[in-house]
């Protein structure tokens, strides 16, 4: 596939680009990733998201942000919150309509939102990929020059199912796996402090360990975080090993 | 848009094909379309389930079916469970490859699981759609002579966001939108019978009705489901209004 052989063409001014993916949708990756680059800019690095997921971006939400970007010399000034420079196919094509773009028009759009987005100096720049392995998520990492992947899963035999082929597509690209995350891992009920495991447990370790893949930990079910991420104030974990792990 | 005005071609001997669709993955489309079928199935009707979510297909795992389909007569022979015929990507590209098939390629697969698979007389063929509004499930349902649609949701506002999406897809093809779902509406503690409203709550109801879809019901947070779902043994809810809603 030369494709997947093609030198990557590096982004002036952006020293990591770091790609959040997932086998299957509704994992978190997108609550991961506007976490990560959250707290990646609170270390004081100098942080952007790329919400990549074109047809159901839901990083503007997330990040309680709703404008229209401006263009300067055709390129695409981010909009930016929390230290975070954002873009988002969400700020290019608010509301309820789907997305009309396919095939190479979208293609193209995801290389301008790479290149054609004036991201000035960046340490780190967080990839939102759309979930799973279709034409979109691996026309960009055979594009982009990804520092490293981590990969979202829940602990459900179904979620991990699909996490394996995430992790075989970044391989056969040759994109570095930095970890496996295993998020809503367990549920603790507010009131009585009972453990619940919705989607299951310990499935994300297992399944790290049977691929050598480092397990970048446990994040647990927790109606804050869904609370942060609809009213667009994100929880920011600051507990979580991501930012060491990719940093 | 010429491909949304095309007469779609009857698939002879099914009466009612019925798309599950959602905005985002990993809301319970492939429950609720699996638990359909199966339900349908239990009602004597003669059902089958095409799982066209071909970069993740989750139906072998969740129907607890593993195995090669024979073909003849360049037709391939649907598998059968529980009274339901399936075909699906995974059993086809069984593992933890990611599919390696893309464009116009995976049309023509897609097309074949449509009317080069032996269904035999159905009354019900219900359709697991990919997640969102991407090309697979728009031109699937713009070549398939869909009956209805469901969307499925949970109430988190992110996954409301992309089902509005979901819902004018849908509309924009001409496909009627039999009702919206939504799953996970809150979970009953095992032990303590606590109610915790995980993902929000209300949400499902107030935009089907701002979009004037009806509101099929709450499905709530259960344990038993992802269990169910996880091996191969569906809970098929016999309660849910959804087999009166599409029959
Ligand atoms: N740990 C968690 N606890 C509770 N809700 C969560 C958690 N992680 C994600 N969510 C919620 O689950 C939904 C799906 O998460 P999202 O990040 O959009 O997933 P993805 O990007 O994989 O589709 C969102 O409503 C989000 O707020
Ligand atoms: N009502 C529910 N209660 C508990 N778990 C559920 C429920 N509905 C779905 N699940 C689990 O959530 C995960 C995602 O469901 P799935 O049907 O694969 O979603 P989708 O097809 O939208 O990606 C699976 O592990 C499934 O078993």
């Amino acid at each position: 596939n030369p494709a997947a052989e093609q030198p990557k063409q590096p982004i002036p001014g952006i020293r990591n680009l770091i790609a959040v993916g997932s086998g299957k949708g509704g994992v978190g990756k997108t609550t991961v990733a506007v976490n990560l680059a959250i707290s990646l800019a609170k270390l004081g690095h100098k942080a952007g998201l790329l919400d990549a997921d074109v047809y159901g971006p839901n990083v503007p939400l997330m990040m309680g942000v709703q404008q229209t970007p401006m263009a300067v010399d055709n390129r695409i000034i981010p909009l930016e919150k929390d230290g975070v420079k954002m873009m988002s196919m969400g700020f290019l094509n608010p509301g309820d309509k789907p997305l009309v773009w396919r095939g190479p028009m979208l293609h193209s759009v995801i290389q301008q939102f790479l290149r054609g987005v004036d991201w000035g100096e960046l340490d780190h720049l967080v990839i939102d990929l759309p979930p799973g392995t279709g034409d979109v998520a691996l026309s960009l990492i055979q594009t982009a020059p990804i520092t490293g992947a981590i990969v979202v899963t829940t602990p459900s035999d179904v979620s991990l199912e699909d996490a394996r082929k995430a992790v075989n597509m970044f391989r056969q690209v040759r994109v570095e796996v930095l970890g496996l995350v295993e998020n809503m891992s367990y549920l603790i009920a507010p009131k009585s402090g009972e453990r619940i495991d919705v989607f299951g447990s310990g499935g994300g370790k297992r399944t790290a360990d049977a691929m050598q893949v480092h397990f970048l930990g446990e994040l647990p079910l927790d109606p804050q975080v869904r609370i942060g991420g609809d009213s667009g104030k994100p929880v920011a974990w600051g507990e979580t090993s991501d930012p060491h792990a990719a940093v």
